[in-house]
């Protein structure tokens, strides 16, 4: 894939964490597990940028992952439920 | 849309806008008068209607703008990146949000260049009413910026949707309204100061207006309304000084932290607090923090202006003081049932007033200073002890009512703080240093070009210059502590029973020491290493035993 400028800061396993697409455990799993888990966490954030879901990391992904954004993660499936005022 | 299990229970929310920090490229106007546009949205789309309050008025959102670290758990990071974020519904800060101050903020820029302000007010409001990212990138609530034309903007059906299954539709006209008639078209002034239905009407001379953004000329006409107490404070502002370090006068306004005269300095979580006021500063390394002054009130809700006394527990929790009153919170949330009478904070202690609080770690009693006595109470058993209270004398030549009372980052100080000057109390010598008072302002705020306070008399040596001051005798065995157990036979008027040895240890022996202390490990390890390294050379240069080189079968020939 043809390298963006600073793409060379950018975390994709990382930012996928961040914004809630993948779980810590996710991270630190090893093996054809996670790169699965990986692939789909790619392929969910692909969806909600607009993106053709294929899972793979390509530029058209890394840009994305790279535009301004909104610092609140867009997965959280677990907190906030019944919290009141608690920071997503 | 997705949805937080977060939303507001009422109709009508209230907003601040802290106008420290807005972005220079914008301006006062433009940007107050965006973040009002993106309330419209919202409020055209719900039932719901703002209400803006100055800054400090215990506002329900509170928009500010900040860069990096800023006090909660996600520093922005410059320019790019993360544009800004909100919390969810909630009491305190739910519902408050934060614009990094690094972005290269526009509005209606017809050439998509920078980041527009109101889309993102728009979506950052969206998850002040509990509405989380949206999974359709068309919609406002998609998690990336996506510029679009500002001017004739509306929401999407995905947004619109989510917002009203929160909170419905908004009140159709013919129907009775659920709460005093709004003007739609004026949504964000509802009411005008002089409505006596305003519970606080806000107060012209106490916003939080910066001199620097000039009122914008294209806008002024409707914000010049005289409904609009935003604008009269424009013309009267002098305005905070965005350089702390050199004083300036003050007619309002957030203060200079360099004219001194604080109500409260303390330490709290090991940072330097100080109160005057209805604001507060944190001080790190000789330098105000960023965005501060802050009002009080946008961390500690509930905590009224001018508080006398404030401290760190030994549990952790902060207690504030004020007349006959204290408050106790844990982080930025008043416990349940406060304030209350000081009477019932433990007995023997002052139910008046407090003036200076402080948990002294070397013998984890705490010190209360009220006028010119002190008392020593104890957290456990709430209490103050027997003896007291004891004059103030004790602790040097501080003045009565101290201001604020902290100790040394290694616990050694205690210093006493009154006005613009501090006194420094020596903890092992459990005596006052000498050459005191200092400005607390130069030596602790990092201000400069302010005088210092003039050195109290030293009695003795006014008596006949020239002579060491006596020095009273070093404490009992009553512990460490400047309330020293005074005992017959060991009064202050017969120093030769005691004398009291100073040895000064001056810099060079210590490094000397130092020194010392670090080259003779090494010499040792280095002499093993060269003893091991001997030992294995030599093994392995040893012949192995003659005998075992030759066989002899027999021992004849040999004979």
């Amino acid at each position: 894939s043809a390298e963006t400028p600073d793409e060379e800061n950018l975390n994709p396993e990382e930012w996928l964490h961040r914004f809630g697409y993948l779980s810590r455990s996710g991270l630190q799993m090893s093996g054809p597990l996670s790169a699965q888990i990986l692939t789909r966490a790619v392929s969910d954030m692909q969806r909600v940028y607009g993106l053709a879901p294929t899972g793979r990391l390509d530029a058209a992904t890394l840009a994305a992952m790279q535009r301004p954004r909104c610092t609140l993660p867009d997965r959280t499936p677990e907190a906030g439920v019944g919290g009141v005022g608690t920071r997503r | 849309f997705a949805l937080t299990a977060q939303r507001w229970d009422k109709e009508r929310l209230s907003f601040s806008i802290l106008y420290r920090r807005i972005p220079p490229s914008l301006g006062l106007n433009r940007t107050s008068d965006a973040i009002r546009r993106a309330f419209g949205v919202w409020s055209r789309v719900t039932p719901l209607s703002f209400q803006e309050r100055p800054a400090g008025g215990a506002a329900d959102i509170l928009l500010l703008f900040a860069s990096g670290f800023h006090g909660d758990m996600s520093p922005f990071d410059g320019e790019g990146g993360s544009l800004a974020h909100a919390f969810y519904p909630g009491p305190g800060m739910g519902g408050d949000t934060h614009f990094d101050a690094d972005e290269p903020w526009t509005l209606d820029a017809q050439n998509q260049e920078g980041i527009d302000l109101f889309l993102v007010a728009v979506h950052e409001l969206g998850h002040a009413l509990g509405l989380e990212h949206s999974e359709n990138p068309a919609a406002i609530m998609a998690p990336f910026y996506q510029w679009s034309d500002a001017q004739n903007f509306s929401l999407h059906g995905d947004d619109i949707a989510g917002v009203q299954r929160m909170y419905g539709p908004p009140v159709a006209s013919d129907a009775p309204p659920s709460s005093p008639p709004t003007h739609r078209d004026d949504i964000i002034i509802t009411t005008p100061p002089s409505t006596p239905s305003s519970p606080d009407p806000p107060d012209p001379t106490q916003t939080d207006l910066d001199p620097q953004a000039q009122p914008d000329p294209s806008l002024s006409p409707p914000l010049a309304t005289p409904t609009s107490h935003l604008v009269s404070p424009l013309t009267t502002w002098t305005g905070p000084d965005p350089d702390p370090v050199t004083p300036a006068v003050r007619t309002d306004g957030p203060p200079s932290i360099c004219d001194g005269d604080f109500d409260t300095v303390t330490l709290l979580r090991g940072e330097m607090f100080v109160f005057k006021g209805r604001w507060f500063w944190r001080v790190w390394r000789n330098r105000v923090l960023e965005n501060y002054p802050m009002p009080i009130s946008v961390f500690w809700n509930g905590l009224p202006d001018d508080i006398n006394a404030a401290y760190e527990r030994h549990d952790g929790k902060f207690v504030f003081f004020k007349g006959d009153r204290f408050w106790l919170f844990r982080e930025a949330d008043v416990l349940p049932g406060y304030p209350q009478p000081l009477h019932q904070y433990g007995r023997g202690i002052p139910v008046h007033r407090i003036d200076t609080a402080i948990w002294w770690e070397p013998n984890e009693f705490t010190y209360f200073f009220s006028g010119d006595r002190y008392w020593r109470y104890n957290e456990e058993t709430r209490s103050a002890d027997r003896d007291f209270p004891k004059p103030i004398s004790r602790w040097g030549k501080i003045p009565a009512s101290p201001r604020g009372a902290f100790l040394s980052d290694d616990g050694a100080s205690t210093y006493i703080y009154k006005g613009s000057s501090y006194w420094r109390f020596d903890n092992r010598r459990t005596e006052a240093d000498r050459g005191y008072p200092r400005s607390i302002l130069k030596d602790f705020m990092g201000c400069v070009g302010v005088p210092d306070p003039d050195p109290d008399p030293d009695p003795e040596t006014e008596r006949n210059p020239g002579t060491e001051p006596v020095r009273p005798p070093r404490p009992t065995e009553s512990g460490r502590g400047p309330d020293r157990e005074l005992r017959p036979g060991n009064t202050e008027d017969d120093p030769d029973q005691e004398v009291n040895v100073v040895v000064t240890v001056t810099d060079s022996e210590s490094k000397v020491m130092t020194l010392v202390m670090v080259t003779a490990p090494l010499l040792l390890i280095l002499c093993i290493l060269v003893l091991v390294y001997t030992i294995l050379r030599t093994l392995q240069n040893k012949e192995p035993p003659r005998a075992l080189v030759h066989c002899k079968r027999s021992l004849q020939d040999w004979v």
